[in-house]
């Protein structure tokens, strides 16, 4: 039969993107345990690998993915995070089964798909597999872009269906507290 | 200057693709 013209050829991307792993291998350090396992340019490898390694409600606690764009490690310390910060969405261990994985992968999609007006401002996203709360976290390069880190996190809410409020944490106030007793510089 | 845009509906309709 006929196949789609859409199936026959790559469609690429506007960045390259890098999936990392957080192995939680507590005989390594943490930097030891962010493993950047492999990049994507186009759909057809995004789609590739995303139906190759588990989603992350299957994950143990205490791992993480991470999609960054290439070149900026999913850390504070790099310069392209230093002055950032995350919208941070919060999920309860109940909506581990429900909403972890399609709010995972609606994130991704946006950021793949260059969807956000300020897209430039992305670095990348995190979702956290926790004892007790799940988190996704979307990470821009500069708190002060008040614009553009809204309309981020507007257009989070407005994809992912999410009906309660969204912090914005910058990245230096949570290296020293923890994410839940961290001030939001926005909400929305 | 552009940008390649793709929205969530035609990144899921490539989602099959061989």
């Amino acid at each position: 039969g006929e196949i789609p013209l859409d199936f026959t050829i790559k469609h690429p991307l506007q960045n390259t993107w890098s999936l990392w792993f957080y192995d939680n291998d507590r005989t390594k350090t943490w930097e030891e345990n962010q493993i950047e396992l492999t990049t994507f340019d186009c759909v057809e490898d995004f789609w590739r690998l995303y139906h190759h390694i588990k989603q992350p409600s299957e994950l143990r606690q205490g791992h993480d993915y991470a999609v960054f764009k290439q070149g900026i490690r999913p850390m504070w310390e790099d310069d392209a995070n230093k002055m950032g910060g995350r919208w941070l969405i919060s999920l309860e261990k109940k909506q581990r089964n429900s909403d972890l994985d399609r709010f995972w992968l609606d994130v991704i999609l946006l950021l793949i798909g260059e969807n956000f007006d300020h897209s430039e401002e992305i670095c990348g996203a995190v979702v956290n597999v926790r004892g007790k709360l799940d988190k996704i976290g979307v990470w821009t390069a500069d708190t002060s872009k008040q614009q553009a880190n809204l309309e981020i996190g507007r257009k989070l809410k407005e994809s992912l269906g999410i009906h309660g409020k969204i912090g914005f944490q910058l990245h230096r106030d949570t290296m020293v507290k923890h994410s839940s007793a961290t001030k939001n510089l926005y909400t929305v | 200057g552009t940008r390649i845009v793709y929205e969530r509906s035609y990144l899921m309709s490539l989602r099959q693709s061989p």
